[in-house]
Formats: C-alpha cells, structure tokens, sequence
C-alpha cells in the first residue's frame, strides 16, 4: 500500500484527510506563524457539518459569532488580510440576520483554502519537517 | 454555558478525520 507520507503529496485535501498529516503540517505552519488558517478551514468545516435542527440554532448563532471574532474582525490576523473584504462585508451581514446560512464561511473557506493550496502547501512538501519524516 | 473558545474547539475537532 502506499505510505501516508506519499499520499499526503498528492493534494491539500489528502493532506488533511489524515491525522498525522495535520500534524506535521501544523508544525509547519506553526513556524510561518499561520496555523489560523488551519484552523479556520476546520472551523468552516466543522460549522457546516452541524445539523440544522431547533436545539443547534442556537450555538450556531453564538459559533458563528466565535469563529468571526476570532479570525475576521482582528484585520492584523492571517486569516482576515487575506480574506476579500467583499467576503468579510458578506459574513458581517449574514450575522445580522436572524437565521444561520450553514454556508456562510463556504467563500472564505475557498479564499483561504486556495492560499494554502498555491503557498503554504506546496512550501510545506518542500520543507525540511516534511523531508526529515519521510 | 459553552465559552465562545471551548464552541470554537469543539468544531474545529469535529471537522477533523477519525484515527484510522
């Protein structure tokens, strides 16, 4: 079978597809001071999966709150420079309304995911923590 | 009461792969 390490070369999503592959790469990262966005595309992942039931509405509105609080209302962040602000400007006004969209963070996600697609990923199969383990 | 970080955590965790 292929070994992780080789899969995990293979694209950002087979990367963090895997536990120990989260890992180094959060170490990585850890050492660009940009493990935000690492997390932010979890945190956007996560506030999708959660079920559109009565007893949820609540703490979505108050995660959604979080995750904005967080890493888009600091503008020195990682996340929030590098985030469009017509996609700043959007979430601000979805957490106005009343109802949750589940796919509000979906644009921002893609911004950020794309970043690390054409930067931090293909530095990280460069980098000596991803060499070292394999 | 959750804290705002211990909602964000939560989350976070819940996005990411079980141990295989």
């Amino acid at each position: 079978p292929t070994p992780p390490f080789l899969k995990w070369a293979e694209s950002l999503h087979s990367l963090l597809d895997d536990q120990d592959g989260i890992h180094l790469f959060r170490m990585f990262l850890k050492q660009e001071d940009c493990t935000d966005m690492l997390d932010f595309w979890f945190a956007c992942s996560g506030f999708r999966k959660l079920e559109a039931n009565e007893s949820n509405e609540e703490k979505k509105g108050k995660l959604a709150k979080a995750i904005y609080k967080k890493f888009i209302l600091d503008t020195n962040g990682i996340v929030s420079r590098q985030i469009k602000p017509a996609t700043k400007s959007f979430i601000r006004d979805s957490l106005m309304k009343l109802t949750i969209d589940p796919a509000m963070f979906d644009q921002a996600q893609t911004e950020i995911q794309t970043i690390m697609e054409d930067n931090t990923y293909p530095l990280f199969l460069k980098s000596d923590i991803y060499l070292e383990y394999t | 009461i959750d804290s705002e970080d211990d909602l964000l955590q939560e989350c976070i965790s819940s996005a990411m792969p079980k141990k295989k």
